[in-house]
């Protein structure tokens, strides 16, 4: 059983898309809960869940009102569990700014789910806030999407030291997985610059499986589907699907 | 004298690209001042200022610390003012969470420097927290990005329910400016059903400037430069002039 959290607090770089994309394939062989820790729910959305006001979310389960097994919803259609999220969310940080290992919330909800999954995927925010640091805590490993642009190499030193701020307070066996590159546009140097870049910084972390910019994986959430299902021949779904092989073959390693 | 936030908690939608371009245009006629409060500081540094731990910058202003003016940095190269952010800016929300009156302390900070610019634009981070309901307080008129992606959608409406609640408990003259469709590509349908949606949700206030998806503006900010500098006669440069153009000819019937 493995816990990654999806990070970068760099804004639309690919967290989204690769949970969805990534848990999907994870799916075909294994038993996958998707965890949705941004108040946004764009993975809750992106799976073709709709909004319900009434619904339970990761917010109840910050909050300690419930268990993960009540909030836990089953796809309807791919083999994959969600725990989705609501707007609410972006409240918790100020409303747990007293608790006491506030950081741990959690990390103690998904315990009574492990036994349940071979592979947990965490969707953060795009922020090193406390629902981050919460999906640090969770975690074993982290995966970093980064955006093959200039912007996105920008907050990486900080984003490392946040991950190292964790392994020494919080969660001292969390590791760096691997990054993963999104979003390239082989026509450009920039693209080639940054994953060059991205290489020497992080050397043997960056996946070999990069993501190209591909509009189908743009178009896959309005459908609610996962790449693999909405375009299995795109050149967006073949990366992805290369992705899980690395990351299965790797795992077994481990 | 207007004051804009350019706000949407979607990340990655073109919100610092904005800042930046439409900045340095309104510049070339107008005294205009940048603010950024996006603990990432894309916005400092893609305008090509170091990183420098000594250096004040608007954490210091949130705190009531120092004063704008003692924070202000003159742009070497370009007649564009800056109050520059950093990293720290992010434990403002819980450090101010029992502050009376925090919302107002971006308002008040910049109160000193308003007859002195035409133009302030307030950066802000992709979330709907303290920071960007400071800059809601603090500004006349907000302008939204609008990536021309699925996702983006799916926050508009919080986030004009966030500028109703800021209108009725904390800026009664706040409005909504305009919406700017960014990253525009043309050879898909996405792009024009994205637009042709955000038209239809917000009647009247789409800017008539899109700006496509254009390599020069992710090239930009690694040269520390505009993109009316860096490239001028790129498809970016020139949908970024007519932008502005539109808002100084829209600002004049005001
Ligand atoms: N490889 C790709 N090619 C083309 N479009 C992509 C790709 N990956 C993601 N996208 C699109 O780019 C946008 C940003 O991606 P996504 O929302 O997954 O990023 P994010 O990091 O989760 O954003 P946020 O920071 O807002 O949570 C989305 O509209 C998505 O559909
Ligand atoms: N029209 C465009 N064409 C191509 N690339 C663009 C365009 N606008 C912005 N970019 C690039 O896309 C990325 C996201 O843009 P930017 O950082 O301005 O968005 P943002 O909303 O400020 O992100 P964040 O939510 O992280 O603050 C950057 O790498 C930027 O250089
Ligand atoms: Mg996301
Ligand atoms: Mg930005």
């Amino acid at each position: 059983m493995t816990t990654y959290a999806i990070v970068n607090q760099k804004g639309g770089v690919g967290k989204t898309t690769s949970v969805i994309s990534l848990g999907a394939f994870l799916a075909e062989k294994f038993r996958v809960l998707i965890v949705d820790l941004d108040p946004q729910a764009n993975a809750t959305s992106g799976l073709g869940f709709e909004r319900h006001p009434d619904r339970l979310t990761t917010y109840d389960l910050l909050l300690k009102e419930s268990a993960a097994e009540a909030i836990k919803v089953a796809h309807p259609h791919f083999r994959i569990d969600v725990l989705p999220a609501a707007p609410d969310l972006a409240g918790a940080e100020v409303e747990l700014v007293q608790a006491i290992g506030r950081e741990y919330r959690l990390r103690e909800g998904l315990e009574a789910l492990q036994e349940r999954y071979d592979y947990i995927l965490i969707d953060c925010p795009p922020s090193l806030n406390l629902l981050t640091v919460n999906a640090l805590t969770a975690a074993d490993q982290v995966i970093i999407p980064v955006q093959c642009e200039y912007l996105a190499l920008e907050g990486l030193s900080q984003l490392s030291e946040t991950v190292k701020m964790v392994r020494r307070y919080l969660n001292p066996t969390l590791e760096i997985r691997g990054l993963i590159m999104t979003m390239y546009d082989g026509r450009t140097n920039l693209s080639r610059q940054v994953v060059e870049e991205v290489r020497s910084y992080f050397p043997g972390k960056v996946f070999r499986a990069i993501i190209p910019r591909n509009v189908r994986l743009s178009e896959a959430p309005s459908h609610g589907e996962p790449i693999g299902i909405y375009a299995p021949d795109s050149s967006g779904a073949l990366a992805y699907k290369y992705l899980a092989a690395e990351i299965i073959k790797g795992d077994r390693k481990l």
